[in-house]
């Protein structure tokens, strides 16, 4: 499934803006 | 959990909403009724107001990381009015996603759920979450647009040809509705969490902590709406009843843009929406 939503994936793992 | 943990939940949630969501309901509402000091949206009613618009649309925006830059739509200068205007939309939309994104990382617990789950937690919820979003920016006239810096007209939206036209009324029906449960932005901040974190959605593996998780957000919600609302002793019924509806209009708006998709040859539909609207309904 995460292989199908890369940019989904890829936002999810990606660490806050406002959390540095 | 006690009533106080509960109310430390809504506040941050509540912080976690402003945080992430630059247009709130309360800004929203100043500037649809002209409380904003002399700092009037600009109004898009014709073709000509929407050419000269374009700056103000693109004027604003939230920082964009490296990797979304690259997938981006290309600008179209000569393209057809309604394929310009479903493209600025579209680019909204994908920077509202990333929005929600983030707010929904912020919910206790989400980030420890399983990965796979996470997704389809979020692939589901998000166009739930930014059609209640734009509720608040609706009145019968017209809609808030990037930011609060534009107005469009419900008659230019109308205006548009066959099926573009059809895409936002319905939404403008719904929030008339919800619009008259008058919530503030802490109920709002509530019930996103609510909506995200839905134990049945298709082809979730762990399902028991994803509804322990609502079980918690509810009971807040329950608790924050009968102190803010006491006047309205069946806010939290009513409220839950609109999730019903949210599930259909956006299993309309998917259909509608996978015909879209089929009729409108150039039509670009953004990389990240296709993937959320891949396989949804």
């Amino acid at each position: 499934l995460t292989e199908r939503h890369k940019i989904l994936h890829r936002l999810l793992q990606d660490s806050s803006p406002a959390e540095g | 959990p006690e009533s106080a943990d509960l109310r430390a939940l809504s506040r941050q949630l509540c912080l976690s909403y402003h945080r992430h969501f630059p247009l709130t309901k309360s800004k929203a509402k100043a500037i649809l009724s002209g409380k904003t000091h002399g700092n009037s949206p600009f109004v898009i009613h014709d073709m000509k107001s929407l050419t000269a618009g374009q700056y103000f649309i693109n004027c604003r925006q939230l920082p964009v990381l490296e990797h979304q830059r690259s997938i981006l739509p290309p600008e179209e200068p000569a393209e057809e009015l309604e394929l310009s205007v479903f493209r600025r939309i579209q680019f909204r939309s994908a920077e509202a996603v990333q929005e929600v994104t983030e707010f929904t990382k912020s919910i206790p617990g989400f980030t420890e759920l399983d990965m796979n789950d996470q997704v389809i937690l979020l692939k589901y919820g998000v166009i739930e979450v930014m059609t209640t979003m734009l509720a608040p920016l609706m009145n019968k006239d017209g809609t808030l647009f990037a930011y609060g810096q534009i107005f469009m007209t419900r008659e230019f939206l109308k205006s548009l040809r066959k099926p573009f036209c059809e895409m936002m009324e319905l939404k403008f029906e719904f929030a008339a509705k919800f619009n008259l449960l008058e919530l503030d932005d802490s109920d709002m901040a509530l019930f996103f969490a609510v909506i995200i974190l839905s134990g049945d959605r298709p082809g979730l593996v762990n399902v028991k902590p994803i509804e322990d998780l609502q079980e918690t957000v509810l009971q807040a919600l329950e608790l924050q709406l009968k102190t803010i609302h006491p006047d309205c002793p069946q806010l939290f019924a009513k409220l839950l009843q609109k999730m019903t509806d949210l599930r259909q209009l956006v299993a309309n708006h998917v259909r509608l843009i996978h015909l879209l998709k089929k009729q409108e040859l150039q039509m670009c539909l953004h990389p990240l929406l296709q993937e959320i609207m891949r396989d949804l309904y």
